[in-house]
């Protein structure tokens, strides 16, 4: 009699295993759809779902959550450790900040954003201007700052950027944030990349923003990588998340610079900037 | 020998994998590979043919998506009898419409048409001021208003101003606009309904992800788009942008924004995407 009910018993939980293993399979599947189409990595979606899967399947369900619940409760933290571990940012009181990015990412406009953010906090803020190349460039920025009546150094006619930052830093006087906006450039314009290296040792930021654009697909970490290998990024800034796009090229971006989103852009005008929220971008992501 | 099921769904994953790491869309590449997993279904391959004939289907399939019926831009233009021919260029921010329109006038005064600009980015800061930089480089007549002025209106001087002058060619430049944004997107369909434009020329960045479909989508339906130029395939893009668009909106993919000069600009070609995509 007990050999039977006992073998009945093993027979019921080997069952319960196999549903639960199909059922984390089919929730993994459903977590790789949605990471994927929103643009996370190839790659990382692969490894991330790889280590979900083993820890849904190998740790026990916490009491009251279901199998499935669980295994997108480590989901969550992959993604949150993944993002850094969600320390809140502790806005500098003085900094010198370089932005840098892709063409067309959001990069001036950024600048602004930042300007009127720090000023709002009582922090005293200058701007250079050294995108010598886009046409406009500095009629552009000088006309987002203007309503915040803040001086924007730079040279409309010069050609030379570096010159625009050496003179620029002459000139900006007791600024507690001196913004700093570049030209647009990607891994491949090597000239443009040997340009950005050599505004980095004469600007000698403390923060180094890289802005992403968030509509940008798979090439986003491979992009960052090179940011990060020729000046080393402190920062990442995601950008028109006001767009269907979910910013899963952020996460490429943080795993291969080891820097955190710290803003996010979320529409054209000047107060469209705020500080990163991991909670709310990851379940944006997941859809 | 028949098809060997688990051997087929490996190098289906494989390809699949190969179609989101060039930026195909999620749904657009899953789509291909279970049309292709049809295709493929009762035919006889042997085991050590069975890449190939998956890699030469997977060909196929986006050369019907990318064949699509498309006559040159010159072409056009000359077909149309009454001038001026008024293009409007649209996309969301930040893709290159304004350095596109330059490339495309540079183009098509090479091949002896006469060109007017529309400032019709009335928003932006230094958007007119950008365009205008443009105009003077190329020797370009542009109509501006003041910033803040009505996009449709700028664009209706212009077309006026080309028809009275013999002008060939009205290029108009629009403020970029998320797909999200209804507002904007009624602002663009007010600058099509005065403009009536002869070409609706979509402005993609090729690094473009996923959006690529809502984009085309939102942008397709609010004006009837006829031709697209994805830019900055200088980038390393693979392109998959262009996959995800044609095959979303069934529009032809005209030209590719190669750098940041005036030359380049090329033709399109599904030969050069299919290697990017297929290796
Ligand atoms: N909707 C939306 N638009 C944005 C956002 N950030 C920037 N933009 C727009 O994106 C476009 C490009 O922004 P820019 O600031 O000129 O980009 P950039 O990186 O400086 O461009 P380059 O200097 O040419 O490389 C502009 O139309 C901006 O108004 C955002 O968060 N949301
Ligand atoms: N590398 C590269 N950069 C490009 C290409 N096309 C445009 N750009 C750059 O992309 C940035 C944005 O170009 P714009 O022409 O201002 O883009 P836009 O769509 O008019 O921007 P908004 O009007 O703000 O929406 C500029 O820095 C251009 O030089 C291209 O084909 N290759
Ligand atoms: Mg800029
Ligand atoms: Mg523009």
């Amino acid at each position: 009699k007990l050999g039977e009910s006992l073998s009945g018993v093993i027979r019921k939980i080997t069952l319960a295993g196999m549903v639960d293993e199909k059922l984390v399979r089919e929730v993994v599947r459903d977590i790789q759809r949605a990471l994927l189409s929103a643009d996370v990595n190839v790659k990382l979606v692969m490894e991330l779902s790889k280590k979900v899967e083993s820890r849904a399947l190998k740790e026990k369900p916490p009491a009251g959550l279901s199998r499935k619940e669980h295994t997108i409760r480590v989901l969550y933290e992959e993604l949150v450790n993944l993002l850094g571990g969600g320390e809140a940012y502790a806005l500098p009181q003085k900094a010198r900040i370089m932005l840098v990015g892709l063409q067309g990412s959001g990069k001036t406009t950024t600048v602004a954003k930042l300007a009127k953010y720090f000023q709002k906090r009582g922090l005293r803020v200058s701007i250079i201007a050294a995108d010598t190349y886009r046409p406009a460039a500095y009629e552009q920025l000088s006309q987002l700052v203007e309503p915040l009546h803040i001086k924007v150094f730079g040279s409309p006619e010069s050609k030379d950027a570096v010159e625009v930052v050496r003179e620029a830093l002459t000139q900006v006087g007791k600024s507690d944030i001196i913004l700093l906006d570049t030209a647009g450039r990607h891994k491949s314009e090597e000239e443009l990349f040997r340009e950005m290296v050599a505004l980095a040792e004469v600007f000698k930021p403390d923060e180094k923003f890289l802005v992403i654009d968030s509509n940008l697909g798979q090439q986003a970490g491979t992009q960052a990588k090179a940011f990060n290998e020729h000046i080393g990024i402190t920062g990442v800034v995601l950008t028109k998340l006001d767009g269907s796009a979910r910013g899963g090229g952020a996460l490429s971006a943080v795993a291969a610079t080891g820097a955190p989103i710290r803003f996010v852009g979320t529409g054209e005008g000047i107060d469209a900037l705020e500080p990163f929220d991991a909670e709310r971008f990851i379940s944006r992501l997941l859809g | 020998v028949v098809l060997d099921e688990r051997k087929l769904e490996e190098l289906l994953s494989e390809f699949e994998i190969a179609l989101l790491e060039s930026d195909i869309a999620f749904d657009v590449a899953e789509k291909i590979i279970s049309d292709l997993k049809q295709n493929l279904y009762g035919k006889k391959f042997k085991r050590s043919e069975l890449e190939a004939a998956i890699k030469a289907s997977l060909e196929q399939s986006l050369r019907e998506i990318l064949d699509l019926p498309s006559v040159s831009l010159e072409e056009m233009i000359r077909r149309k009898k009454e001038k001026p021919f008024v293009i409007l260029f649209v996309g969301i921010n930040g893709t290159g419409k304004t350095t596109t329109i330059a490339k495309v006038a540079k183009r098509l005064m090479g091949r002896g048409f006469t060109c007017v600009f529309a400032a019709s980015d009335t928003y932006r800061a230094g958007a007119i001021e950008q365009l205008e930089r443009h105009a003077e480089k190329l020797g370009v007549k542009l109509i501006k208003h003041a910033r803040g002025a009505d996009p449709a209106a700028v664009a209706y001087d212009a077309i006026e101003h080309a028809r009275a002058k013999g002008k060939d060619v009205v290029l108009i430049d629009t403020a970029g606009r998320m797909e999200t944004n209804v507002n904007l997107l009624e602002e663009m369909k007010k600058i099509a309904r005065v403009a009536k434009p002869d070409l609706v020329i979509f402005v993609g960045d090729a690094l473009t992800g996923n959006a690529a479909v809502e984009q085309a989508e939102r942008f397709n339906s609010a004006v009837s788009i006829d031709g697209i130029i994805l830019t900055k395939a200088d980038a390393d893009a693979k392109g998959g942008a262009a996959i995800s668009i044609a095959h979303t909106i069934r529009k032809p993919v005209l030209f590719l924004g190669t750098g940041q000069s005036y030359d380049d600009l090329v033709e399109f070609s599904a030969d050069w995407l299919i290697r990017e995509i297929l290796g």
